[in-house]
């Protein structure tokens, strides 16, 4: 479902030159799940921010579902954006003005949902998390482990078929990132594909596959199941 | 050299009381290094904002160095936030528009140092954490790693004798977080006071002392070496 082929992002400071992504020939399949690992500042971030049609490459091709992403429409882009990809971002990216509530419903408004089907959605996606008797406050009135959870609401209220986590666990307690890990097990079984950056080896033992990325490349590429 | 006495701290929304903090004694001696855990939202933020004199109790006393703080003047609490203690944020709390360096010399000014004396401290502390190469970035050019080693190299620069971080390694891989660690452990040998908020079993092992919080109380609290 995912392919790119010699994928790159670059980006130039002054008289030097960054290769954030530098080269990256990568095949996921539908149903696959794949944690992404590797040192700090190798890339991760970047590549599934390419990977998630939220930035462009400097250079190379990527394929979603069959269909070259460069050659797309901004509507087949949001489509695929807010519909297709669940993301999780590794800062959260949460809009401060909104509640809970309210940024996990974003964007099922894209979805083109009713606003009842909507509440309803969000509301479940709050209770899958244990955030039920923090949804209407607002991220700066919530802990760290809080607001990454509404993060992960958010990525999963729409029903994505595709599951991009940015360090989905990184704040939050041993505990709650079990529950969390679960129910990404559960999508897992219902046959979507998951990708998961993480640091942690315990959480990437979830995954059926690993990649480990070095300096914008991949280092090695293994089965675990 | 801290010691609380029934700290509390209340939010009110709405009609609903939360109590963050729920009355909290703790007493942590000169020179010592503890961890605190807990799940999530059990208060260990919040505690750590009122013991940063970063945050004002509810209720409750807070001395540090057997000065109560709610007496002190607005120069001696800036010198206690700036000079005295060193605070590394969960959410790093960076200024976007200022570099990685910058953002290191911020509490260097307030120390009054002198424009050389601040570049070499701010140099010095992002070489501890292996960002020299990225010096010049601003945050938003600098991957999720890279960013918590700009809030660790600021709450280290001005060489403070107690260290309050927030969950320091959580976007970190292995490598180097056991950087990090080291790094805090010769800080602690020098005679610094160390209070480290960690999720991690694996981080929580390099303290001496751990104290565990649940629903913004002590539930646990005992040495380990
Ligand atoms: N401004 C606020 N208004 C209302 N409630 C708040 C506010 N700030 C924090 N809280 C609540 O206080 C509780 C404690 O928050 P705190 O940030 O201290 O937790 P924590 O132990 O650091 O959690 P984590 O491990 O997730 O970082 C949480 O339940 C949170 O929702
Ligand atoms: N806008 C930018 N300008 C310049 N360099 C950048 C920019 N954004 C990212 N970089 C650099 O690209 C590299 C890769 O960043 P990326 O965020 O993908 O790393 P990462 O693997 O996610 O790291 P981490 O594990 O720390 O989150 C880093 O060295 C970073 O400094
Ligand atoms: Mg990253
Ligand atoms: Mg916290």
């Amino acid at each position: 479902v995912i392919q790119t082929y010699g994928l790159r992002k670059t980006y130039v400071m002054g008289d030097q030159e960054i290769h954030a992504v530098d080269g990256i020939d990568m095949s996921i399949k539908y149903g696959e799940y794949v944690a992404l690992m590797g040192p700090s500042g190798s890339g991760k971030s970047t590549f599934m921010n390419l990977i998630g049609a939220l930035d462009t490459p400097t250079a190379g091709d990527y394929f979603i579902a069959g269909q070259l992403i460069s050659t797309m429409s901004d509507d087949e882009l949001a489509h695929i954006r807010n519909k297709e990809i669940g993301f999780v971002f590794q800062t959260f990216n949460l809009l401060p003005r909104l509640t809970a509530l309210q940024n996990v419903e974003l964007p099922l408004i894209y979805a083109g949902l009713s606003p009842e089907q909507r509440l309803e959605k969000a509301r479940h996606a709050l209770q899958q998390v244990d955030l039920t008797p923090r949804m209407y406050h607002k991220p700066s009135e919530l802990s760290g482990g809080q607001r990454q959870r509404v993060a992960i609401a958010r990525a999963l209220a729409g029903d994505p078929s595709i599951i991009l986590a940015d360090e989905p666990t990184g704040n939050l307690d041993s505990a709650t990132s079990n529950e969390i890990m679960g129910v990404i097990d559960v999508l897992h079984r219902q046959g979507n594909t998951i990708i998961l950056v993480t640091h942690e080896p315990d959480i990437a033992v979830y995954a059926h596959r690993v990649v480990h990325l070095r300096d914008g490349k991949v280092e090695k590429d293994e089965s675990i199941k």
